[in-house]
């Protein structure tokens, strides 16, 4: 996963 | 979403509802940092921007919109406030916004292979928000050490941000054990911005909870 995973966070 | 997450950002979100309150309910911004709430309204803009171009889901869009609208209006508040005493609030901030943005233009997330221009300035507008996140506290912990009748509200305040961040923390231990999730800069800027709430805690400690009425 890691590099490039999308920001779902606040 | 797992539990850590959650309790962690209704940790945030009290913080403002308490910040809100000693606001209008006591009608004083005393011992309240126009520093550093100027620098979480700069924190919430920068990282934000992504609510024009990525969705999701309406319980991040509501509440990154909720962050963005507070922290101005208090903001607002702080800085219209005539009966502001607040002389004490004289932390340098150039000495964290101008580290932090160039801190953020060396190391962040952008692939100038993939993306257009503007959603790499998006990246690094995204890592300068987080090294900002990390040190905006700075000037409202120098303020609580230089007053000496903090309102217990404030520290009730600055209570809930440093479980916040704590439980994010919790949150990316988890993330990272069961989904591989893990944004490397967020991670380690969230454990020197835990850090700085320790030093927040034992004051917390010594002058409201040894304080309180059995």
């Amino acid at each position: 996963a890691a590099e490039g995973a999308a920001k779902d966070e606040l | 979403m797992n539990i850590f997450r959650f309790v962690g950002d209704m940790s945030h979100l009290a913080s403002f509802f308490l910040l809100l309150a000693k606001l209008i309910y006591t009608k004083s911004s005393t011992g309240v940092s126009l520093k550093t709430q100027a620098l979480y309204l700069t924190v919430f803009v920068c990282r934000y921007l992504d609510l024009l171009v990525a969705f999701v889901s309406w319980y991040n869009e509501l509440m990154k919109i909720f962050f963005i609208a507070a922290s101005a209006y208090i903001v607002y508040v702080v800085a219209t406030s005539t009966r502001n005493s607040n002389a004490s609030d004289t932390y340098r901030v150039e000495f964290l916004v101008i580290p932090a943005l160039v801190l953020a233009c060396f190391v962040n997330e952008t692939h100038w292979s993939k993306g257009g221009w503007s959603l790499n300035v998006m990246e690094i507008l995204w890592a300068f928000s987080i090294y900002l996140e990390a040190v905006a506290v700075l000037p409202q912990l120098k303020m609580l050490h230089q007053l000496e009748d903090t309102t217990n509200i404030t520290m009730h305040y600055m209570a809930s941000l440093g479980i916040y961040r704590a439980f994010y923390l919790l949150n990316w231990v988890y993330r990272l054990y069961y989904e591989g999730y893990w944004h490397p800069i967020a991670v380690v800027a969230g454990i020197v911005q835990t850090l700085l709430y320790a030093d927040f805690f034992i004051l917390y400690y010594q002058s409201v909870l040894l304080r309180l009425p059995s």
